[in-house]
């Protein structure tokens, strides 16, 4: 662990010697090859380092008792900063209903998680609905509605292979039936996708949804950061899920996507079953980040 | 990197710089980026785009081994196995074609019992290659289905068998328990079976490929990689650094969502799409 580098490099100077900035500049180098084996953008690992390393010289770290303890703090705490302070919730429409729309990659996760938003907030007493906008990837309607049995939620199938009239027509839909958020499943596609990027773009200035949730797979390395900023560029996202996550990836894409959007980071995918989602918790990410 | 520039330190700096961010890892990256410090000290003829790509095909392996095939006319058996999401279920549709397309008997066995409408997918890419498809019902233990499908494939005369599974994460052991069990199963009912069992890797994945790497081998004996989503912004890079660590060839990289958006690894291009 990170903690254990730190205390390797900076172990011998306890009490005796006074550590120098040469030792500080050991422990940052390990920063850096912690973070980047984690996944961390390396624009983002070059930022977060100066900062690190300005605030170690800086604060306390060569006068500390104990200046691996001192040093792995300041890492830590700005690690959990960076993340988010404070897990974002979602945001409610004012007037009428809430609508959700769930955009990424291909295979990020976004089906699932509509149908685990859907299940979360149904146990919360909402009243959810689904639309299935997929009418590219052979199945994804089917999976969709398979998911809606499983969780007594309706869904919304396509109407003329169009995702755009599916959207419009599928909100109608919902408020008819009284439904109050909208969750609104669309096909994994490329950033640089430009015909499918505008059909996102044509879908989201129509049904203006009061939430767009960038879905990423907690896996994903230094591309993170090419997919996040052109899907943010494009739609402004209001949120991330990172799923995937009871995985053993150590998740660096979150500080990478984070850092580069400034888009909370609002769930978290801990499972294949309908009920693994969570909210997101800075302080237990950090930590996995630093391994 | 431009053709007539020296390998000077603000180059090399450029150049570590795009092999991580191709997701070489850091490991991997200073190993190449060391071995070409070593390399413009001796050798100054070399072109520089040559000297790069010959540092990472060291690391790729130049001239993969064949794929292992059982004797002639025997059926074989292809066991593709990966992450969720991966595109393990699409790469079976592309390959089906692919053997279609070649002139072969194409049996696929739907042994991803679990997820939902996995078997309706993979009914549609069937139909699409042209390949014959043995299913049951979802929550069917998934070695039953493979078992049934190598059955029906010899007793059809086909003369390859696909089988999709389940995505699962590695660190599951009780999920990669029942891979070990897949091929166990197979290799009962077909001496040899699986001939091949490839990962599927998402192309965007990180250093965490490794670890899939490392515990799918152990648990069903990977033999060759696919990449797939190589035709987004990722570079693939962590590929090599497998191949390094394990030896495993890369076979297949996936280039798109259509049924023929797959590729033969081809080294030199995949290597230098790394650091152009
Ligand atoms: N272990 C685990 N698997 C997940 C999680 N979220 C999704 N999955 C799995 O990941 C795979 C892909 O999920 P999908 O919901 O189909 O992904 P998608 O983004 O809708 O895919 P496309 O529509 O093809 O772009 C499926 O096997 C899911 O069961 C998670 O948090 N943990
Ligand atoms: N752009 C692109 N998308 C791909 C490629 N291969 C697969 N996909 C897409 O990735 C998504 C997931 O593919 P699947 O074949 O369902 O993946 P899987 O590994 O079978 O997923 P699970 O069975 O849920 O684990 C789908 O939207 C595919 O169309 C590729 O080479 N390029
Ligand atoms: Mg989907
Ligand atoms: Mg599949």
């Amino acid at each position: 662990s990170i903690q254990d580098r730190f205390d390797g490099i900076l172990r011998g100077l306890k009490g005796t010697a006074k550590i120098s900035e040469s030792n500080i500049e050991e422990a940052v180098s390990q920063i850096r090859r912690a973070l980047l084996e984690a996944d961390v953008n390396i624009k983002v690992v070059r930022t977060f380092i100066n900062d690190v390393r300005e605030e170690a010289k800086g604060e306390g770290v060569l006068k500390a008792v104990s200046p691996g303890q001192q040093f792995t703090k300041i890492l830590s705490d700005k690690l959990q900063e960076l993340l988010g302070g404070q897990a974002e919730p979602i945001r409610w429409n004012r007037e009428g209903p809430t609508v959700i729309m769930m955009v990424g990659l291909q295979g990020s996760g976004k089906t699932t998680s509509a149908g685990k938003l859907a299940g979360m907030l149904k146990k919360k007493g909402r009243k959810p609905f689904l639309i299935a906008a997929d009418v590219y990837r052979p199945a994804a309607v089917d999976q969709l509605v398979v998911l809606g049995e499983q969780l007594g939620v309706p869904v919304f199938r396509p109407i003329d292979d169009d995702p755009f009239k599916t959207a419009v027509e599928g909100l109608a839909e919902a408020k008819r039936q009284g439904a109050d958020t909208i969750l609104l499943d669309t096909a994994g596609r490329l950033h640089i996708d430009e015909g499918m990027m505008a059909e996102l773009e044509a879908i989201r200035g129509e049904i203006q949804p009061s939430e767009i949730l960038f879905v990423a797979d907690a896996m994903i390395g230094q591309d993170a950061v090419n997919a996040a900023s052109e899907f943010d560029r494009r739609l402004a996202f209001t949120g991330v899920v990172l799923t995937k996550l009871d995985g053993d990836t150590r998740g660096g894409s979150a500080l990478s996507i984070r850092s580069v959007t400034g888009k909370p980071i609002k769930f978290v995918g801990l499972g294949e079953k309908l009920d693994a989602i969570e909210q997101f918790h800075p302080d237990r990410m950090a930590q996995r980040i630093l391994g | 990197a431009g053709v007539g520039r020296r390998l000077d330190a603000e180059l090399l700096e450029e150049l570590e710089e795009a092999l991580l961010v191709s997701d070489l890892g850091p490991d991997l990256c200073d190993t190449v980026i060391h071995a070409l410090r070593e390399r413009a000290k001796l050798d100054s003829g070399t072109g520089l785009a040559k000297m790069i790509e010959e540092e990472l095909l060291k690391a790729m392996g130049e001239r993969q081994q064949d794929a292992p095939r059982p004797p002639a006319g025997e059926l074989r058996v292809i066991l593709v196995v990966g992450v969720n999401g991966a595109g393990k279920t699409t790469t079976i549709g592309k390959l089906a074609h692919r053997l279609r397309e070649e002139g072969g008997q194409v049996m696929i066995a739907a042994a991803d019992t679990f997820r939902a409408a996995a078997i309706e997918q993979l009914e549609r890419w069937a139909e699409r290659a042209g390949a014959q498809l043995v299913k049951s019902k979802p929550g069917a233990d998934p070695a039953a289905v493979a078992y049934d499908a190598l059955g029906a494939a010899k007793a059809r005369g086909c003369d390859t068998l696909l089988v999709d599974t389940a995505g699962r994460l590695q660190n599951k052991k009780n999920l990669m328990q029942e891979l070990e069990k897949m091929g166990r199963v197979l290799g009962r009912a077909l001496p040899g079976a699986p001939h091949e069992v490839l990962l599927v890797l998402d192309g965007t994945t990180g250093q965490n490929a490794l670890s899939q790497a490392r515990l799918f081998s152990e648990a069903s004996g990977v033999n060759g990689l696919v990449v797939t989503k190589l035709d987004g912004t990722a570079r693939g890079g962590i590929a090599l650094a497998i191949h390094r660590e394990l030896g495993l060839p890369l076979r297949w990289v996936g280039t798109g969502e259509g049924i023929d958006d797959l590729q033969p690894f081809d080294a030199g291009l995949y290597t230098r799409a790394l650091f152009e």
